[in-house]
């Protein structure tokens, strides 16, 4: 499912 | 944020800095793979294009900085540095960027959650970076004597991975609807790239004796 704030990871 | 999650940051920056300190301090990058550099550096560039349209956190910000920063200038002391240029192991680090590039560019293309440039080349730098370490896996191999710094920064960058796989475990669980397959295979793919370093580099840890791999 989709993060609402894009991709929080790095 | 979870411990692993963090652990795993902390372990990829430590790794880093291993990697810089040599390179500063020993002028050295002998048993350095610039082709893996060079792949890391465009990894950075390719994921962290939404640092100017996405903001997530402080501390998301700054470590996407330090990671584009890091990885570019490494490539610069490498490619550029007066000194630090002439321990560049040219000959041996023969790898071919272009094999791992264009078949992860392909399948990012066909393989992605979401057609749009941003997540394509998102979705690419994640399959780069599973692949990116194996010039520098074959550059180690070729190399008889691995030094300790060396030794280190592949084993804190296998850490990483490691740790995020813990991360995503965890996350599955405490958190609703966290489901990302792509990053999942490709984190898995490239942490099982790192199984072989680690048998030696723990067997010549527990035998007290230097670091090689099996040609």
């Amino acid at each position: 499912m989709e993060q609402p704030q894009g991709h929080d990871e790095l | 944020m979870n411990i692993f999650r963090l652990a795993g940051d902390m372990t990829h920056l430590a790794s880093v800095l291993v990697l810089l300190l040599k390179i500063h301090t020993i002028k050295s990058c002998a048993g350095v793979s610039l082709k893996t550099q060079e792949l890391y550096a465009l990894v950075f560039a390719t994921r962290y294009l939404d640092i100017v349209t996405d903001f997530i956190s402080v501390y998301n910000t700054v470590m996407k900085l330090i990671f584009l920063g890091s990885s570019f200038s490494i490539v610069w002391y490498i490619r550029h540095h007066r000194v630090v240029r002439r321990s560049y192991d040219k000959d041996q680090d023969t790898f071919r960027h272009y094999l791992l590039m264009i078949p992860c560019m392909l399948l990012a293309l066909f393989v992605h959650e979401k057609f749009t440039f941003k997540e394509v080349m998102w979705t690419f730098s994640l399959y780069l970076e599973a692949v990116a370490i194996l010039p520098q896996l074959v550059l180690l191999q070729r190399t008889r004597n691995i030094d300790n710094l060396t030794g280190q920064y592949v084993f804190l960058l296998g850490a990483y991975r490691g740790l995020y796989i813990f991360n995503w475990i965890y996350r599955y669980f405490t958190e609703p609807h966290f489901v990302h397959w792509i990053t999942w295979i490709a984190g898995v793919v490239q942490t099982l790239l790192y199984a072989d370093f680690f048998y030696y580099y723990f067997e010549s840890w527990k035998n007290n004796v230097r670091l090689q791999l099996p040609a």
